[in-house]
């Protein structure tokens, strides 16, 4: 989903 | 993964060395704030719960190993190591950092992008590291003077996270759909937070005296 894109961060 | 995005995290992770290197080679945590390493470690511990749950990468994984080991190992340092604890400043650290966790907490339980465990208490790391510099920065403005390798220290943790808005920047125009604003407004705070610190450590360069 969109939200995982952002846990690909540090 | 963007150049931006890149050049944040080594600029974070050569922070974290750079510390490392004071405290363990010359077994000294003069001008360093527990108080603020202490928050990192509840940080990294609230942000990376998914470490075993969701795999990214190698390289994700990796990162997220090395600042828990070395976040929590510099809080073990400046508490327990008999040599360095001797040189930590406790009458001067003395910012009260628990007072931050709780709002943030709180803010976290209100504004977040799921309301789900994980998602709420990596919301609430967000928060956290936004004001997690603060005990740091009364520090540095009561012991006056500080040695470079904790000016450096302060300098290259404050340009990970400018570096990382970049990155967002770059991310919102080339990838559809890329918004996320709690993350960028946390991350625009802690930025702004290090600014007077930036204008005096740029001062010390173009002085050549030490950070006053």
């Amino acid at each position: 989903s969109e939200n995982d894109v952002t846990k690909d961060e540090l | 993964m963007n150049i931006f995005r890149l050049a944040g995290d080594m600029t974070h992770l050569a922070s974290v060395l750079v510390l490392l290197l004071k405290i363990h080679t010359i077994k000294s945590c003069a001008g360093v704030s527990l108080r603020t390493q202490e928050l990192y470690a509840i940080v990294f511990a609230t942000r990376y719960l998914d470490i075993f749950t969701s795999f990214v990468s190698v390289y994700n994984t990796f990162m997220k190993l090395v600042f828990l080991g070395s976040s929590f190992s510099i809080v073990w340092y400046m508490r327990y190591h008999k040599a360095v604890h001797r040189t930590y400043d406790r009458e001067q650290d003395t910012f009260r950092h628990w007072f931050l966790v709780l709002p943030c907490l709180v803010l976290a339980l209100l504004i977040h992008e799921k309301f789900t465990f994980l998602e709420v208490l990596w919301t609430f790391s967000l928060y956290l590291e936004a004001v997690a510099i603060l005990p740091q920065l009364v520090l540095l403005q009561r012991t006056r003077n500080i040695d470079n390798l904790t000016g450096q220290y302060i300098f290259l943790l404050g340009g990970y996270r400018g570096l990382y808005i970049l990155n967002w920047i770059y991310r919102y125009f080339t990838e559809p759909h890329f918004v996320h604003w709690i993350t960028w407004i946390a991350g625009l705070v802690q930025t702004l937070l290090y600014a007077d610190f930036f204008y005096y450590y740029f001062l010390r360069f173009i002085g050549g005296r030490g950070v006053e």
